[in-house]
C-alpha cells in the first residue's frame, strides 16, 4: 500500500490549479514530472504482482505459475521507444482491459526493421504491418531508440477487466523456432 | 469504415466516417500573442493564464509536404506543414474516428510576441454559432458564440472571449442535416468555434511575457536545450443525429471517449525460454 499511496499522494498534489491548468513554474512543472515518473515506477510493482494473479488464475493447462512473469511498461512509447520491443527477437504482449466490456484495440509497437510474426493465445498468427517511424517522430528531441518501424497488430475481443497475451517474434528468432518448435496445444 | 480525401496541396479536405461523407479541410493556424506595456495592466501580456491574441490567426503554411504508407490495418497520411509543425493522419480497419497525430515544437523564439498554434477542423456544416464543449469530461455543454446564457455580453476580444475549455471533446452539429462532427481529444486543451461550421483547438503555445497573474515568468517551456516538442492526437468522428439508422453518433463518440480515457493497459515480456514453456 505504500507504493500505492506514492501514486494517490501525486495524484492528490497534481489536481492543484496550477498543475491542472498549466501555470505552474518551470521548476514545478518539472517536479510534478519528477514526482509522478517515481511514483509510477513504484506502482509498476503493483500492476505487475496484480495481474499476475490474473494470469494465474487464468492458466488453462491447470498448472500453477510459481514464477512471477515480470510486466514491464514502456511509457516512451508514444515517441516510438521501448528497449524490450526493439531488442528482443521474441517477446510477449499483455493487453489489460479496463473497462466492463470487451474491446479490440490496435497495438502498435517500435521495433527495428524486419520479418516478424505474431501469435494470439491459440498459436494464430495474426495479420500485422511493419511501417517505417517517419522522421519527425524519430527526430523528436531526446528520443534514444534504435526502432526503425512500428508494428500493428489488433487485439480482438479483450474480455472485460480482463487480459489476452500475444507472443511476437523476430524472423530470426522464427528460424530457430522452426527446428524444435511444435504446434501449441490445442487447450493452450 | 473510416477514410479520408488530401487535396493537390497536401492538406485534408473530406472524410468519411460511420457512412456519412463531409467536406472537412483540416490546417494548422498561428496567433500572435500580445505584448503588454511595462505595468501589464491597462495592455496585458498573453500569457500562462490569458490568451490574448495579437492581430488576425494566420496559416501556418498553405500547403503540406505528403507521402502516404499504406498496410493491411493501418493507412497513414504523413504531412509536414514547416519545420516545427509535422502530422500523421491515420486511418485503420476497426476504428469509427480519423486520427490526427500532431508533433509541434520547438516553436520559434524568435519574434518578440510569442507563437500560439491550433488546430483547425472546418466544415460547411450550418451550425449557427452554436458549438458543445464538456465540462470535466462529464456534460455537454451547449456554446452559443459571443453569447452567455446569464448577461448581455459585449465581447472585446473575439477569439478568446469565445474559447472554452475542451476537457474530452467539442462537438459542432447541423441540425437540418442530421449530422454531427465531434473531435476528442487526448487531453484537456482550449478551442472554440469562431466561424459556423469550424472547430479549432489550441494545441501548443509559447508566450514570451509574463501575463502578471501571478506565475512571473514567461511560457517558454525548455526540454533537451531547446523549446518543448508535444506530441497528441485528435479523433475525429462524424456521424448522424439520429438513431434510425443503427448506432447514433453519441453512442459512438461515447465508446471512443470511454476507449480512449480508459485505454488498454499494454505490457511487455521478453521471453528467454521457448514459447512452450512460456505456456
Amino acid at each position: 500500500s505504500q507504493e500505492l499511496n506514492d501514486l494517490r499522494e501525486v495524484m492528490g498534489v497534481l489536481q492543484h490549479h496550477d498543475a491542472v491548468a498549466g501555470t505552474e513554474k518551470q521548476h514545478v512543472a518539472d517536479d510534478y514530472s519528477r514526482q509522478l515518473q517515481r511514483a509510477l515506477n513504484e506502482c509498476a510493482n503493483i500492476t505487475s504482482t496484480a495481474l499476475n494473479k490474473l494470469l494465474s488464475v487464468k492458466s488453462s493447462t491447470g498448472k500453477s505459475v510459481s514464477e512471477k512473469l515480470p510486466l514491464n511498461s514502456c511509457l516512451l512509447a508514444n515517441v516510438s521507444q521501448c528497449a524490450i520491443s526493439e531488442n528482443s527477437d521474441t517477446f510477449v504482449v499483455t493487453i489489460y482491459n479496463p473497462l466492463s466490456r470487451a474491446v479490440n484495440k490496435v497495438v502498435t509497437l517500435p521495433v527495428k526493421d524486419g520479418n516478424y510474426d505474431v501469435l494470439d493465445q491459440d498459436g494464430n498468427s495474426l495479420t500485422i504491418d511493419v511501417l517505417p517511424i517517419p522522421s519527425y517522430v524519430a527526430n523528436i528531441p531526446g528520443r534514444a531508440s534504435s526502432a526503425t518501424h512500428d508494428l500493428y497488430f489488433v487485439a480482438e475481443d479483450v474480455p472485460p477487466l480482463g487480459w489476452k497475451s500475444f507472443i511476437v517474434s523476430s524472423s530470426q528468432s522464427n528460424k530457430k523456432k522452426s527446428i524444435s518448435s511444435s504446434k501449441p496445444n490445442s487447450d493452450s | 469504415g473510416s477514410a479520408f480525401k488530401i487535396d493537390d496541396n497536401g492538406l485534408v479536405n473530406s472524410v468519411t466516417i460511420n457512412g456519412v461523407t463531409i467536406e472537412l479541410d483540416q490546417n494548422f493556424y498561428y496567433y500572435n500573442g500580445f505584448v503588454g506595456d511595462n505595468s501589464n495592466s491597462d495592455k496585458r501580456s498573453s500569457g500562462a493564464y490569458v490568451f490574448r491574441p495579437d492581430g488576425d490567426i494566420k496559416k501556418v503554411s498553405e500547403q503540406a509536404t505528403v507521402s502516404t504508407v499504406e498496410g493491411q490495418l493501418v493507412f497513414e497520411a504523413r504531412q509536414q506543414f514547416n519545420d516545427y509543425v509535422s502530422q500523421t493522419v491515420r486511418v485503420n480497419t476497426i476504428e469509427s474516428y480519423i486520427e490526427f497525430d500532431w508533433i509541434i515544437g520547438p516553436i520559434p523564439t524568435n519574434d518578440p510576441n510569442g507563437i500560439e498554434i491550433v488546430s483547425r477542423y472546418s466544415t460547411k456544416l450550418a451550425t449557427n454559432g452554436t458549438f458543445y464543449t464538456d465540462s470535466n469530461g462529464k456534460e455537454m455543454l451547449k456554446r452559443v458564440r459571443d453569447y452567455r446564457p446569464m448577461w448581455d455580453l459585449k465581447n472585446s476580444e473575439s477569439a478568446s472571449g469565445n474559447y472554452y475549455p475542451i476537457t474530452a471533446k467539442i462537438a459542432i452539429k447541423d441540425e437540418e442535416q442530421g449530422i454531427e462532427v465531434a473531435v476528442l481529444n487526448d487531453r484537456a486543451q482550449g478551442g472554440g468555434s469562431l466561424n459556423d461550421g469550424e472547430v479549432e483547438i489550441m494545441i501548443h503555445r509559447n508566450c514570451l511575457h509574463d501575463d502578471a497573474f501571478g506565475v512571473g515568468e514567461a511560457l517558454n517551456e525548455q526540454a533537451f536545450g531547446q523549446g518543448l516538442v508535444i506530441r497528441g492526437s485528435h479523433y475525429i468522428t462524424v456521424g448522424s443525429t439520429s438513431d434510425d439508422n443503427g448506432e447514433s453518433i453519441s453512442a459512438i463518440e461515447k465508446d471512443i471517449a470511454q476507449r480512449k480515457l480508459l485505454d488498454a493497459w499494454t505490457f511487455l515480456t521478453p521471453l528467454e525460454t521457448t514459447i512452450e514453456d512460456y505456456k
